[in-house]
């Protein structure tokens, strides 16, 4: 389902130019669970962002269920990024003024769904990520996992067929964790592809393969220690 | 150090009333070096926010350095913030239109510190984090764990007498985490103190001392496991 064929992505930074991601190739088939890991500032959220088509690379390719994503307009990538993609933001990037149930049920907006099918959705969807007696806190008045929470059940909404989750669990207890781990499981039991960045070995002990990052570019590919 | 006594917290949400925390009653002697945990939501942040002089209690009193925080006026509670604490936030709350150097240096404009030092401290901080290669970088332009890191040494920077620190590591590799805690460990050495939240018993195993919350109230206080 992802392809990337040296990838290269740098920034302009007034006369440096920044090499964040080198020649970055490997390829994910339908329904792998995969854990993307490596040192701070390693590249893995720049590469997040070339996969969840929010980003475009300085060189290389990406195919995405076979189509080179730099040939595809604006409006099909604005679909892929809803009805197909998931993504989880290291940062969340909920927004700060509408509760958690809005910004769950948001992307089923653009999918033309009946606001009253929308807010039961987000609903159920909230509440399957703890979040049932928060649902009309705005961001400002949510902890920071429960922001976290809120971020991972608007990715989850639609039921993705690739989720990219970049550290979903860095603000989340053991317990919690486990929770969203689950929900994730079941995610990838129902066919789906994920992608999580982590840097715990035991959540990348879920997914079934591990691509380590280091300095942009890929130093190992294989399976996952159990 | 801290003295707290029957803190309470609550938030007005139309016409509910959230308790936050309830009755929090501990003390933290000079120079111990305590982890706070506890699930998503339990009160965590809340309780730093009012130990860092940031917010306030619903009820119950506060004693810094023997002070009754409630009784301070502003300017003396700012320079409290400014020289006697470090607070490193869960959300980082850097500048955004200041690059790295610039945000480290901030608690030492306030300090009166000419700005030749002030960027030369900074630089030796950044150094120290590991981010020597990013002090131009604005936080836009840099990752999550670099952005953490910058949070990280403006909070250390003053080498404060009380570091309160919101899930430091969430965002970093083993590796990087470890430099973190190996700063936080000099800075006790030197005789300071250290309240630290994680979510991870490896980092609450550096601590000596693990005050755990649920629901807002204290539900266990002790040494740490090694
Ligand atoms: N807009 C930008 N301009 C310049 N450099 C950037 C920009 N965005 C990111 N970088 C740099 O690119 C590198 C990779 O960033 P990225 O966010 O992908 O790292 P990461 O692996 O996700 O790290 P972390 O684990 O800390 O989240 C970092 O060194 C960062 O400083
Ligand atoms: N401004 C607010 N208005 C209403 N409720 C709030 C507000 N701020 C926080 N809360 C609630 O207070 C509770 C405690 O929040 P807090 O941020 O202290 O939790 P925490 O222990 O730090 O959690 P986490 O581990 O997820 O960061 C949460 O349930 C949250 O929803
Ligand atoms: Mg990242
Ligand atoms: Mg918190």
């Amino acid at each position: 389902v992802i392809r990337t064929e040296n990838l290269c992505k740098s920034f302009r930074m007034g006369r440096l130019t920044l090499e964040v991601l080198k020649n970055v190739t490997f390829q994910v088939k339908k329904g792998e669970y995969v854990a993307l890991m490596g040192p701070s500032g390693s590249g893995k959220s720049t590469l997040m962002n070339i996969l969840g088509c929010l980003d475009s690379p300085t060189s290389g390719h990406y195919y995405l269920n076979g189509r080179d994503v730099s040939t595809l307009r604006e409006k099909e990538l604005a679909r892929i990024r809803n009805q197909e993609i998931g993504f989880v933001f290291q940062t969340f990037n909920l927004l700060p003024r509408y509760n958690a149930l809005e910004n769950v049920a948001l992307p089923l907006v653009y999918a033309g769904v009946s606001q009253r099918i929308r807010l039961q959705r987000a609903a159920d969807t909230l509440e399957r990520v703890g979040l049932a007696d928060r649902m009309k806190h705005r961001p400002n008045e949510l902890s920071g996992g429960q922001r976290q929470r809120v971020a991972i059940a608007r990715a989850l909404i639609n039921q993705p067929a690739l989720l990219l989750a970049d550290e979903p669990t860095g603000n989340l207890d053991s317990v919690t964790s486990e929770e969203i781990l689950h929900l994730f499981g079941e995610l990838h039991k129902a066919g789906n592809t994920i992608v999580i960045v982590t840097h715990e070995e035991d959540v990348a002990a879920r997914a079934l393969r591990v691509i380590r990052l280091r300095d942009g570019s890929i130093e190992s590919d294989g399976p996952a220690r159990v």
